[in-house]
């Protein structure tokens, strides 16, 4: 991909993102061959498009169709240029993520919501966030943020406080953070 | 360096401005 630049006029953003689609689901089925499976799951992943200014974003968002349209065990995946929304990607390995079970009626605004926090540089994390994930199930869908150091508990803590603010989520909706290196380990 | 910083609201007023679509 060539690189990506705003158009005159639009709002540059912080970073350039990339818009990844995918249909398996969070989880993977192989046990015994990571190598294969890291690969079946790399070939799953497609590239819906990309921006690097407000603007596009929209045109692009504008273009998709919302996440209740989506069947169960779809994914959308918004990460930064040059990080591609995989756990064993450079940028992910030390990494990990917090993820929300959203009820099919929340999920379309919290999805918008979140995409937007990150673009407009809302976390306030510097360059610790990855990207945001959006995952279809059944009855709950699934909405993660990707940051780069797990152990950053720092970061990590901000980006809990700042998710349940933004989502205006209730005081007891349990979150919970995965370091990759746990979910590598049991696959 | 200077971050980029948007707030919901901004973008919101962007998305209806003709450059974005």
């Amino acid at each position: 991909l060539g690189p990506l630049e705003p158009a005159p006029g639009e709002h540059k953003l912080q970073y350039n993102y990339c818009l990844w689609f995918a249909k398996k689901g969070c989880h993977r089925t192989s046990i015994t061959q990571v190598k294969a499976t890291e690969q079946e799951y790399g070939k799953s992943l497609h590239i819906v498009g990309r921006c690097a200014s407000v603007e596009q974003w929209w045109s692009l968002y504008c273009h998709l169709i919302k996440p209740t349209a989506l069947k169960p065990y779809r994914e959308l995946h918004l990460f930064k240029s040059g990080i591609k929304p995989m756990w064993e990607d450079p940028g992910n390995a030390k990494g990990g993520k917090w993820v929300i079970k959203l009820r099919k009626n929340k999920i379309d605004r919290a999805w918008e919501t979140v995409c937007m926090a990150m673009l407009g540089e809302q976390f306030l994390v510097g360059p610790e966030i990855c990207g945001v994930v959006l995952c279809t199930r059944f009855p709950e869908d699934l909405l993660s943020v990707w940051n780069r150091t797990a152990t950053d508990q720092a970061s990590t803590a901000r980006i809990r406080d700042t998710l349940r603010r933004i989502l205006n989520l209730p005081p007891n909706t349990p979150m919970e953070y995965k370091p990759h290196c746990d979910s590598l380990k049991k696959s | 360096g200077t971050r980029i910083i948007y707030d919901r609201a901004f973008l919101m007023n962007l998305k209806n401005s003709p450059l974005s679509r």
